[in-house]
């Protein structure tokens, strides 16, 4: 019958990404750490 | 291998030298690049060969002393890492892709340094996990490696005026390295890996390269080589721990992928089903349910809902996945496009279902007496050649007139039911959201079920039904056009579903069809 | 890496016996997280009650950000490039209608409703972050406003 995989710890209703605080397939929750984040080459001086 | 003499010492005191500049550095990369002056000035980097000597001596040497110095912890034999060194090694990786390589300002001398270097990590992490004579020791520690790949996708995916928006070369490198590394090759490193193709500094940076078709082919090569693995495991019915936590991380990933980038999973749910065993029916329910994120999905649970005149299904769906080559690979493709172009001959219908049968090495391998590829191919072919001649034909043409259900109703009546089985799952396999695909698909198992012919069509009838409940009574997600077709049988008196008597063979089913039909209703 | 060389498949109960033997060493957070070692730039001996010896983690929180002003804003972007703090101030910044002109690396608002918009620009008066100065205006670090600016939208981000 498959598993509820509403309980593998993501947030499936959220409005964004998940990948940015997926932390690793084995985690029970998003990362603690800082979330993935692009800086444009623009922003550097 | 035979070391140069004196190679390994020679190395160690790089290492050493390198770390010592490493941290006084304080991160600031420019300070490092002096170091490659020294390594120029020992020859280190001459020659491809002493490339290759330095990188895998390097890498060993960086290993075995993270391993060795590791600190026990409580409670666990294995004992906590200290990365220090391994994270100097893979900072002096990164100023060497990006500083020592023969035209630095060249992407593509980058990425050849950086793939000679993802090389050597390979063979060196291959050797470790087999250890002296391929006696594959049990001792293999795969997280130094980890490490490694972990903090080069980091330092070399992040933003750099030479790679500027082409990083789909940097990461098409990665790509092909995780691939060499696929845990069919590498069973000890697939945790590793797992955790390395779904990195959020790799996937979904490949899946948003430019152009966006190349980013995905890559990505879809990995999660094959993925289930390519777990796919005689999966299709027990008892799964060993190891691949229940893989399958469960697994999972994870695709769930990512569902919400992240639908269309990828969309457009290749072909070739995964190919790769999916037919008993992975929640598995295979993920990939079938995503639909593209501009979509809106009509609740099929809405009375009167006229799926006929959705828009929608107007539209064909994007199949990536090269589904004709494996009708091409038996010899089945010609004949087929002769008889649906003629209507003849007619002994093709006899000849197809032979057709279909596995290979000898196939069938000893466990697997399914029938080449399940060649039949989920097969139905697709047919569909998307169904609805071109319903194109070309007069409106309100009939299905059930088309040379198309000819071969489909032959197939029907003549295979036994294990291949009628893998028939009704290719079939079933196309009702996804709502497309021409789901639409034809849908009107065609209907077909069959309310034109079957057979003597004792009620077996047909139940196989039909079989196919369609086992996919809604497991856990959701369930795609859209499978819940209309099963609503539409259901509720349309015309299959008369609810005098059928496998619908009351027993208590047990009763109840689940009261169960699933209540949710419908 | 190549492609070449792929080791041969092993059968399957070899496979799941290195499966199962890998399963002590998978990689937990301490394996996965690499902290960015902190090296203050002017180190001085201070107090730790007073000053901690890292940045605070409040400055992790995108919540925080929302509680800025614009000269804060433009503060941690201009000095803290290449940091998650300054990706946060950029998108602050954004959600208060400044954009950021690739060409002059500069933050612009407009003023008003631009005068006239085609597909490749926009012009009108705008308000813009001066954190340079100019030959004219030698003091920088201030908001001014700039009339019949034009945008192209090439330079936007």
């Amino acid at each position: 019958l498959g598993s509820d995989l509403t309980t593998l710890g993501l947030n499936l209703n959220s409005s964004k990404s998940l990948y940015s605080t997926f932390s690793s397939p084995w985690a029970d929750g998003p990362s603690k750490s800082e979330p993935q984040f692009q800086i444009p080459a623009c922003y550097y001086m | 291998r035979v070391d140069p003499p004196g190679a390994r010492e020679q190395v160690t005191l790089l290492l050493e030298h390198w770390i010592k500049i490493w941290n006084d550095a304080g991160g600031v990369e420019q300070k490092c690049v002096q170091y490659l002056t020294i390594l120029q000035h020992q020859n280190v980097l001459k020659t491809d060969e002493s490339t290759e000597v330095f990188l895998r001596i390097a890498a060993e040497v960086c290993v075995e002393f993270c391993v060795k110095s590791g600190a026990k912890a409580e409670g666990s034999d294995l004992p906590t890492l200290n990365y220090k060194v391994i994270d100097a090694f893979a900072s002096m990786l990164t100023i060497l892709v990006k500083y020592a390589s023969a035209d630095p300002q060249s992407l593509t001398s980058r990425v050849h340094l950086l793939n000679r270097i993802l090389g050597t990590l390979h063979r060196v992490l291959v050797a470790d996990s087999e250890g002296p004579r391929g006696a594959r020791p049990m001792a293999f520690d795969q997280r130094p490696y980890f490490r490694v790949f972990a903090n080069l996708l980091r330092d070399l995916t992040a933003p750099d005026p030479v790679v500027d928006a082409n990083n789909l070369q940097v990461l098409g490198a990665f790509a092909n390295a995780f691939h060499g590394l696929q845990p069919q090759s590498v069973p000890a490193f697939a945790f590793s890996w797992l955790e390395l193709i779904s990195h959020r500094t790799f996937m979904p940076t490949l899946l948003l390269a430019k152009p966006a078709q190349k980013g995905w082919m890559l990505m879809h090569r990995l999660l094959v080589d993925l289930f390519v693995f777990m796919e005689p495991y999966l299709r027990r019915s008892q799964l060993p721990l190891a691949i229940k936590t893989l399958y469960k991380g697994t999972l994870r990933v695709l769930l990512v992928l569902l919400h992240d980038f639908p269309e990828f999973l969309c457009d290749y749910h072909f070739s995964f089903c190919d790769v999916i065993p037919p008993n992975c029916i929640q598995l295979r329910n993920l990939f079938l349910s995503a639909f593209p994120r501009t979509m809106r999905l009509p609740d099929p649970f809405t009375p009167n809902l006229k799926v006929d005149l959705l828009p929608e299904i107007a539209q064909p769906p994007r199949i990536l996945s090269n589904y004709v080559a494996a009708l091409s690979y038996n010899g089945i493709r010609q004949e087929l496009d002769n008889y649906l172009k003629n209507r003849a001959p007619k002994s093709f219908l006899e000849w197809l279902p032979g057709r279909l049968r596995a290979s000898p090495s196939q069938a000893a391998s466990g697997s399914a007496s029938y080449n399940v590829a060649s039949i989920n191919a097969l139905v697709v072919y047919i569909g998307s050649q169904s609805i071109l001649q319903l194109q070309k034909s007069p409106q309100n043409t009939a299905i059930g007139h088309l040379p198309t259900m000819d071969v489909f109703q032959h197939l029907v009546t003549t295979l036994d039911a294990e291949g009628r089985y893998y028939l009704f799952n290719a079939i079933a396999n196309q009702l996804r959201y709502p497309n021409n695909h789901t639409h034809y698909f849908s009107c065609v198992l209907l077909y069959l079920f309310a034109e079957v012919t057979v003597e004792n069509s009620e077996v047909v009838q139940e196989q039909i039904t079989r196919v369609l409940l086992e996919r809604l009574i497991v856990h959701r997600p369930h795609p859209w056009g499978l819940l209309i077709t099963f609503i539409e049988l259901i509720k349309n008196p015309r299959y008369n579903f609810w005098a059928k008597e496998f619908t009351h063979c027993a208590q047990e089913i009763e109840r689940v069809f009261e169960s699933v039909a209540r949710s419908c209703m | 890496a190549d492609g070449t060389g792929l080791t041969a498949p092993l059968d399957q109960s070899s496979s799941l016996a290195a499966l199962e033997a890998s399963m002590r060493s998978m990689p937990t957070n301490h394996d996965r997280d690499r902290v960015r070692p902190y090296t203050p730039r002017n180190p001085y001996q201070v107090p730790e009650r007073f000053f901690g010896p890292v940045p605070s983690p409040i400055f992790e929180d995108p919540a925080i950000f929302e509680k800025f002003q614009a000269d804060t804003l433009f503060f941690i972007f201009y000095y803290q490039q290449g940091s998650y703090q300054q990706y946060l101030a950029a998108k602050e910044l954004k959600k208060h209608s400044w954009r950021f002109h690739k060409k002059y690396k500069t933050w612009f608002q407009r003023h008003e409703e631009p005068k006239l918009t085609t597909e490749e620009l926009e012009q009108g008066t705008y308000v813009y972050f001066d954190y340079q100065g100019t030959y004219e205006l030698k003091s920088g670090w201030c908001q001014r406003i700039k009339y019949d600016f034009t945008f192209e939208y090439e330079y936007l981000e």
